[in-house]
């Protein structure tokens, strides 16, 4: 069902 | 030196019982605005941030900016001591090696003090875009909780999809399938614990998400009555709680996307 995407690919370090 | 007393010391409570589970140490960041934290689970598919402005407080008092880590669960296990009318006072050195906080029940006869040893935690900021999302959705805070606990009888995976109709939550498993929709309705007599299901649409999304972080999620229902879900499709979902009227918990998950 899926594969989980990682959040650090959308959101930078600042 | 940092002071802040926090009248209605329940929302503390209610704030580290809805994180615990999914961060374990975390960084309060501190500065005369409030106190701000941002945490990524350890698998970094979700991310929580938490925002408490100062004027919320009814005594805040931050000289300069300082970064008190905690072990969540332990601060948990403490603040679980909090009387429900109790205020909460925390206080940290400069450099927030050790944390105190003080309870005090409202007709002030019984006070206690904690300490807490502050953790140096190395956690890098992530920088969250500003996002119009396509569709934010309103809706009562313990439907949304009964409707990821139903679902997960059924699979891992929800289907969250939206339309100028409603909205749907849909999963499916070895068992078979489910699926929930809810139509936009109003609330009952502008009543703040019936809330109704608004839906903000500009365009449908239809994304799939991990269940299991969704229910993690929903540890923060006891926060507010209502919950807000914002979608765009391809970008991670934003499952928003207040926390009281000074600011709010939010929630990101990264979606599930096709093998």
């Amino acid at each position: 069902s899926g594969k989980q995407a990682s959040l650090t690919s959308f959101f930078g370090a600042s | 030196m940092f002071e802040a007393r926090l009248p209605q010391g329940d929302l503390l409570k209610k704030i580290l019982e809805a994180v615990k589970d999914l961060v374990t140490d975390a960084n309060f960041d501190c500065s005369s605005t409030g106190i701000s934290l941002q945490a990524m689970d350890s698998s970094h598919v979700s991310l929580v941030s938490l925002l408490m402005r100062a004027d919320g407080f009814d005594h805040f008092r931050c000289d300069r900016n300082i970064s008190i880590g905690l072990n969540l669960l332990a601060m948990s296990k403490v603040v679980r001591c909090v009387g429900n009318n109790d205020a909460v006072t925390m206080k940290a050195d400069d450099n927030g090696d050790l944390v105190t906080l003080m309870f005090e029940s409202q007709d002030g006869s019984k006070v206690s003090d904690w300490q807490l040893r502050g953790l140096d935690i190395d956690s890098e900021r992530l920088g969250i875009p500003s996002t119009d999302y396509s569709s934010v959705v309103t809706m009562p805070s313990a439907e949304f909780a009964r409707i990821c606990r139903d679902l997960s009888v059924i699979g891992d995976t929800v289907v969250i999809t939206t339309t100028k109709e409603g909205v749907t939550f849909a999963s499916k498993g070895e068992l078979g399938t489910g699926k929930i929709a809810l139509r936009q309705s109003a609330a009952i007599d502008d009543d703040a614990d019936s809330p109704g299901v608004s839906i903000e649409l500009q365009e449908p999304v239809s994304q799939s998400f991990a269940l299991r972080y969704l229910s993690f999620f929903t540890k923060a229902t006891p926060l507010a009555p209502t919950v807000t879900i914002s979608m765009s499709n391809g970008v991670p979902l934003v499952v928003e709680y207040p926390v009281g009227d000074m600011g709010h918990i939010r929630f990101y998950l990264a979606p599930k996307v096709e093998d």
